[in-house]
């Protein structure tokens, strides 16, 4: 843990007797290495230790009596203040319905989020509508019907060929029967297939969604840049959710999909049961990096 | 002679670099960086061609781990696949491809839907089993895995059938009640047929970061792993990861899975694989 190591680092410090700048250099290795063991990327790394480093002398650590607690205070602060900022709240349109788009990787968790996002809607008295655009995994349009079942929700499926025909006649269903959101599923793709991800940005100018997620896996290690910058370049994204954070990884994703797309994490899923999802606070995820 | 240990630290750094940003870890990573700097040691005058030649040989030397035990004995036992791995990580799409290949190879195999928990599971696995041309044995939504597991071995021996793939559902390696689950799975397999399973496989998703290691860990306490899948390949992460597995586990790659379709599964190439971290 970060607490213990820049112990270790002080302790062993102060046989130096009037220590001079580079020996902070010691300290800053030590958050270096938590950092990347808790999958912050490599190079957000480096920018976050020289924010750090340029802090730490300048409240004079090396003078003080408690040089730990005072550089793991301006570490935590600086987490926080990168990860947290702006309020995280979903935008809504004035004129229903509004959108709300889930996109993202493979795997990462949007169709269990719609289903999510859709509880935590009706639970805020707003009547969502789930949409599935998803024609090309097996059973995906089953997947988000029994997700919809299972959490109480209406879902809206046809079997027309296209996202954006289906998107649309979505739209026409929740005007006609007074839906003020439709949650729309979309299909996981690579950030590097050109076809699939002009096909979310036509998507998305079409339909204009008042929010565009990123859903990302917080096991994610140092692709979460690639990744999020891609999806963020070509889409604007609007908001982060960050996934499976029942688990044990330490979720530095967090930090280099912030730092790199600068859009808020609004959401965090904390399990596969349609109430587990939860609104982001940074002190939580800053105490999991820091171990 | 200043300049060359600078363009060593210099090189020493940019290789580091590029083991970290392909999700290969800080301990991996230093235990490699450490014997560099110890051939550096033993001769100052290596360029930085040679040094990135000694991290590719280094890492292929990792990847050798278990490879030996690759080539499997002719058996008439059913071979009885357990695919295992956390959630969305690649299970049932690599088991199709694995079902596609098999039955290429004119080998005749039955799929387990054994993930009875998630939503629409089993007709996912159901309409890749109709695509490949392979039976699947299901159960009730909801139903015990286990039984579902144990019917599909009984099916799979009456059938005659050489290959049993059993899919899984996605679990995170923490929650002990799902991983127990695994066990008795496990368990039953290894009751009902001798020696089974012979190949349990933990699909791993190659943008996966450092808790890919306590994935392998956990799955290896209670399921048992025979090699690692790492699917998923074909976006832009390199799985590095695998690379600390294979050191600390001694854990093989066996496949890489590098799309969404049929044919999209490969044997793992060390070499290829080492190549393209450093490209
Ligand atoms: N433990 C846990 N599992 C989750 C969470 N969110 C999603 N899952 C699981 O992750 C797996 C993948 O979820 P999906 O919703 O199918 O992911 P997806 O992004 O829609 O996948 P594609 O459509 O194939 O891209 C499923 O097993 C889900 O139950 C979470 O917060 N915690
Ligand atoms: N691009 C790419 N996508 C893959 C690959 N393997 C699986 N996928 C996709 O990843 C998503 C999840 O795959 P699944 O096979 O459902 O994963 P799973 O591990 O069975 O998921 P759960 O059962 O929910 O835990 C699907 O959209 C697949 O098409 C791969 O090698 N490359
Ligand atoms: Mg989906
Ligand atoms: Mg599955």
């Amino acid at each position: 843990r970060l607490t213990e190591r820049l112990e270790q680092v002080f302790k062993r410090l102060r046989g130096y007797g009037k220590l001079k700048e580079h020996h902070i250099d010691e300290a800053l290795r030590q958050i270096r290495v938590v950092l990347l063991e808790a999958d912050v990327n490599f190079k957000v790394v480096k920018e976050f230790i020289a924010k750090v480093k340029e802090k730490s002398l300048g409240e004079r650590v090396l003078e003080s009596f408690t040089p730990t607690q005072q550089v793991v205070k301006i570490v935590r602060d600086e987490l926080i203040e990168l990860l947290g900022g702006e309020k995280s709240d979903l935008i809504f349109s004035s004129k229903a319905p509004s959108i709300l788009m889930l996109v993202g990787l493979q795997g990462s968790g949007k169709t269990t989020t719609a289903g999510k996002l859709g509880k935590w809607l009706r639970k805020r008295n707003h009547s969502p509508l789930l949409v599935s655009t998803d024609v090309h995994r097996p059973a995906a349009q089953e997947q988000l019907k029994v997700v919809a079942e299972e959490s109480g929700l209406p879902v809206f499926s046809d079997n027309s060929s296209s996202p954006l025909k289906v998107c649309f006649n979505s739209v026409k269903i929740a005007k006609r029967e007074g839906y003020d959101v439709v949650v729309v599923d979309t299909a996981g793709r690579m950030h590097v297939n050109k076809e699939l991800m002009d096909e979310l940005s036509i998507l998305k100018k079409e339909i204009q969604p008042t929010e565009v997620l990123f859903v990302a896996d917080a096991m994610t290690g140092q692709d979460a840049v690639r990744s999020a910058k891609v999806f963020n370049e070509s889409l604007d994204l609007t908001g982060i959710i960050l996934t499976k954070l029942d688990g044990d990884a330490r979720g530095g994703a967090a930090l280099s999909i912030k730092s790199v797309t600068e859009k808020p994490i609004k959401f965090i899923g904390v399990g596969e049961r349609y109430d587990d999802l939860e609104p982001f606070y940074p002190e939580r995820i800053v105490s999991r990096i820091l171990g | 002679f200043k300049g060359k240990r600078a363009f060593q630290e210099a090189a020493l750094e940019q290789l580091e670099e590029i083991l970290i940003e392909a999700d290969v870890g800080v301990a991996t990573t230093r235990e490699i960086i450490d014997s560099l700097q110890e051939k550096i040691n033993k001769e100052p005058s290596l360029s930085g061609s040679a040094l990135k030649e000694h991290v590719k040989d280094h890492i292929l030397s990792l990847l050798q781990v278990g490879r030996e035990a690759a080539t499997q004995l002719p058996s008439d036992a059913l071979q009885v696949v357990l695919v295992v791995g956390v959630n969305g990580s690649g299970k049932t799409t690599t088991i199709a491809k694995m079902a596609y290949q098999l039955k290429e190879e004119g080998k005749k195999a039955l799929l387990c839907a054994a993930d009875t928990f998630r939503a629409a599971a089993i007709e996912q696995l159901e309409i890749w089993a109709e695509r490949v041309g392979v039976g699947v044995v299901k159960g009730k939504s909801g139903s015990d895995p286990a039984a579902v597991v144990f019917d599909a071995i009984r099916a799979a021996i009456a059938r005659g059938m050489d290959f049993l793939i059993i899919d899984t559902a996605g679990r995170l390696h923490t929650k002990r009640n799902l991983m127990n689950e695994l066990e008795k799975i496990r368990r039953i397999i290894g009751r009902e047929v001798t020696g089974a399973p012979q190949e349990v496989l933990l699909v791993l998703d190659a943008m996966t970061g450092q808790n890919g290691i306590s994935q392998a860990e956990e799955f290896l306490k209670f399921s048992g792993v025979t090699g690692v899948v790492l699917a998923k390949l074909d976006g832009t992460a390199k799985g590095g990861v695998a690379v600390a597995i294979a050191r600390s586990f001694g854990l093989p790659i066996k496949y890489v899975g590098v799309g969404e379709g049929l044919d999209d599964l490969l044997e793992f190439s060390p070499p290829e694989f080492v190549e393209a971290l450093f490209s």
